[in-house]
Formats: structure tokens, sequence, C-alpha cells
């Protein structure tokens, strides 16, 4: 699975996740990726992008739940990101990356490395596998 | 407001003994996505055209497991699947069961774009990838030798692997995946296996 999210100099977020899905799954099975508000999701506040464990990250409502705490509990971008992975995935594996409206970035992930990039308009820039 | 940010992934639950050089070439593709999007930013792109831009350029690499590079199913073809979401306004555009669109994400850019729908699936969305002229291929142009050979393992070992390569070469190296106990919905993986 690979994706993108992206907040612009105006605060618009957007998200977007593609995927093969699972090796050897069965034909017609769908996994999180396509799923708005499981694999991805994107409002005035966050747009987010999830890989991993489809079966478990659907269960979870991953996505949407990153912009749902934020929007009722108040919390930071990162901070719901780690809320999200910690609390929403039960036993299943999974990684997520986010942007908020204010120009922040975030990553999440609760299984062996997750392939990931991240850059601010301030010049912050990091690309990474491991912890 | 805060300024531009961006972050992109190329899928959760890495191989620990990935070989350094295929380590180095996910990072390199990262960072050159990265940078795509970067200038796409200073250029003023809206956001939403930035996440697709990207996500069509990691679908067209095979490092990862989307468009070409995609894993197989069962039955050794690919049918991939993608999602895009735009915060303002919070429209969004979905696909699943694509098996000939190069690209799928500016498929499901489509569906948001121009259909009246989120989501369409198998033969209605490749029906509606038609007549949108989307370019198209034939399904063999998605599959890799690495992938066929991942997709040798996961039937030897009745498993169902996860978004990670797992080098053909030096196949001993599979087996920390065939032997960890993965789950999935709480139930072994290979509970999962193909009856």
């Amino acid at each position: 699975t690979v994706g993108c999210v992206v907040v612009d100099a105006q605060g618009r977020c957007a998200a977007a996740t593609s995927t093969g899905g699972l090796m050897n799954k069965m034909s017609g099975r769908i996994g999180d990726s396509p799923l708005i508000g499981a694999g991805t999701y994107a409002c005035s506040l966050c747009g987010v992008s999830c890989t991993g464990e489809g079966e478990a990250i659907i269960r979870g409502t991953l996505a949407r739940d990153v912009a749902a705490v934020m929007e009722y509990k108040g919390l930071g971008l990162q901070e719901a990101v780690d809320y999200v992975v910690k609390e929403r995935l039960d036993q299943g594996k999974a990684g997520l990356i986010a942007v908020s409206k204010n120009g922040e970035v975030a990553y999440g992930f609760n299984c062996v490395g997750m392939f990931r990039g991240c850059a601010t308009e301030d010049g912050f820039m990091e690309v990474g596998i491991w912890e | 407001m805060g300024g531009w940010a961006i972050a992109v992934h190329g899928g959760a639950g890495v191989d620990p003994n990935l070989p350094v050089e295929r380590q180095e070439e996910a990072k390199q593709l990262l960072t050159r996505c990265l940078n795509i999007g970067i200038s796409a930013l200073r250029s003023s792109l809206p956001a939403i055209d930035v996440v697709e831009l990207v996500v069509r350029e990691l679908e067209s690499d095979p490092v990862f497991n989307s468009g070409r590079g995609s894993a197989l199913t069962e039955k050794g073809t690919v049918e991939m699947e993608a999602s895009i979401m735009d915060g303002a306004g919070r429209r969004c555009g979905a696909v699943s069961g694509i098996t000939t669109v190069k690209n799928p994400i500016s498929l499901a850019r489509l569906v948001m774009d121009k259909s009246p729908h989120s989501y369409l699936a198998f033969s209605g969305a490749e029906d509606f990838a038609r007549q949108q002229g989307v370019e198209t291929v034939d399904n063999d142009y998605f599959i890799t030798e690495d992938n066929i050979g991942m997709l040798k393992l996961a039937k030897e070992a009745k498993t169902i692997l996860f978004d990670y390569r797992i080098p053909p070469v030096g196949l001993d190296t599979c087996s920390s995946a065939v032997d960890s106990p993965l789950q999935m919905n709480g139930l072994p993986l290979t509970v999962y296996a193909p009856e």
C-alpha cells in the first residue's frame, strides 16, 4: 500500500491511498484502502492515510478516528495519531500518516517498521523505515 | 495557518531482514516522491492535486505494493483499490477490483469529480474507466517476478502475507514471516489459507 497526505499553504487537507491488497488474497477481497473513514480520510482539520492489516483498520475506522478525537477530544495531531494506533487497533498491526490544517505532520505504527517520509514548509524533511 | 506539509508512506510491517540495498531503494523512491510533492506545493497546486500526483508516481514504481508491483491474488492476478478525499467539502472517491487501469488513484479522483457516486467497484469501475478514457494496460503490466516468487512462498506456507517485501532471494530470510505468530481478526493467519 502507498499513501500521501498534504496540507497546502491555504490550510486545505487531502489524503490518497492505493494498494494491491494482500498477497494470496481471495479474489474480490476488499481491504481498508478504498474505504473512506478506514484507510483514507480528510476533512477541514486533517488528512490521514493508513496501511497494514486491512481488517483491523476497517474495524477501528482508523482514519476517521484520528479526525474524530481531534474534533471531539481536542487532541493535537500527533496525540491523536498515537491514541488511535494504541487504542483502536486491538491486536491489529498497522501504521498511518497524517497532516493537520495547521501545517503539522505526524505518523505512527505498531508493527515492525513503516516506509514513510515527511516534509514541512519550514524546511523539515525526514525519510525512514524503522522506529 | 502553519504553511504546507506533506507525508508519504509505502506500507507498514517491514521484514526486519530486508536487505540494505532494498531499504535504500525504498528510501530513494520516498525521497523522490516527497520532492515531487514539495515542488508542486511550492507552485501552489491545491492539496487534492498534490496527493493524486504523488500517489500516481508511487503506483508507477514497482518498489511498493500498488499499481505496478501490486500483491497478487490467490489466482496470480492483480486486483487494485484506491481512494482519495478532499478535506475541503469532504468530497471523496474510491475504486476496487481494478485490473487494467494504470493509475487507480486517478480513477478514484474521477469517481469523486465526474460521477454522482463515491465508490465504484469491479466491472462497474472498469466500465467507468473506459468511459473516462483513462490509460489502461494488460493485467500483466502490474505483475513482477518478485511477486510471483512471493505468491509461491505464500501458497507453500498456506498464508496470506502482509504489505511488505520479502525478497525471494535468500528464501530463508522469509521464515520470520512464516513463523511469526501473525494474526488477523484475532486468528492465526493460517486459518485464512485458501480451501
